[in-house]
């Protein structure tokens, strides 16, 4: 039996906003510590790697380890039936072909059930090898979601440089350059307007703006987002989601010829 | 010019 309650249910909406322009279907590993979700886009390019903690839902029970495969379009149209203030319960029996979403209304008088049929996808998992990162840099996500929308208009990639002084993106085309520098910040009022740079090691490195954009969907789920940039790895592009977890993007850099 | 990196050259599928 596998059932899990979050009474924030704009969460999930939000996960699934964050993932379902990258991901066409994904499995759902549910075991004792919670949610977790890795797969590639097909192009092999971007991993997504969910982790919803099972101590964040307002009640949480997995008796045994369930792999759900989820065709994430199904799954959007399910959630955008969910208000925003409603309750939401995920419930799936053991070895179960179905996961049904329940949704309540915060007076209890409207109570929806959602019934989904689950797929067998293959599961590739990645083995991601601890990275010690030269440069981690936090902003607004906000931010940074207006930096990558504003340089996809020049060109098609985007190079985001980290110095001591502050992180500059840059992307050039047919109309020309541009560049946007951001300097740390040396005091601000509220701390997720805070810009900060942990710096081991000046990096350069050069990224296309599509998935860049795609991972950007997740900006309601946190006001900061991390970016972690070492020479010639994948980039790491971290939300934090709350007290329950993160949603971290990867992205295969882009190479010189 | 520059060419798109694939995630399969840096991680490990199992």
């Amino acid at each position: 039996m596998f059932e899990a309650r979050l009474v924030q249910s704009s969460i999930l909406k939000k996960v699934l906003e964050a993932i379902k322009e990258l991901l066409n279907e994904a499995t759902f590993d549910c075991s004792d510590s919670g949610i977790q979700l890795q797969a590639m886009d097909n192009s092999h390019v971007s991993l997504v790697s969910l982790n919803l903690r099972s101590d964040g839902f307002d009640k949480y029970r997995c008796d045994r380890n369930l792999s759900m495969g989820i065709n994430l379009a199904s799954m959007s149209k399910i959630m955008k039936c969910a208000g925003n203030d409603d309750v939401l319960t995920m419930k799936a029996q053991d070895n179960a072909d179905l996961v049904t979403f329940m949704f309540e209304s915060q007076n209890q008088e409207k109570v929806m059930d959602y019934e989904m049929k689950l797929m067998n996808l293959d599961q590739e998992h990645l083995g991601i090898p601890e990275t010690d990162y030269s440069c981690v840099i936090k902003l607004p996500s906000q931010e940074f979601a207006r930096i990558v929308r504003d340089l996809s208009q020049f060109g098609e990639s985007v190079v985001i440089s980290c110095t001591k002084e502050g992180i500059k993106f840059s992307a050039g085309g047919d109309i020309g350059n541009a560049n946007i520098k951001l300097a740390q910040t040396s005091n601000v009022d509220k701390d997720e307007d805070a810009v900060t740079i942990e710096m081991q090691e000046p990096v350069s490195l050069t990224f296309a703006c599509r998935y860049l954009n795609s991972f950007a969907k997740a900006t309601p789920l946190s006001p900061q987002v991390q970016l972690s940039m070492s020479a010639d790895v994948p980039l790491v592009v971290e939300y934090k989601i709350g007290d329950i977890g993160h949603i971290r993007y990867y992205l295969a850099p882009k190479i010189e010829d | 010019t520059t060419t798109q990196g694939r995630l399969d050259s840096f991680f490990k599928i199992s």
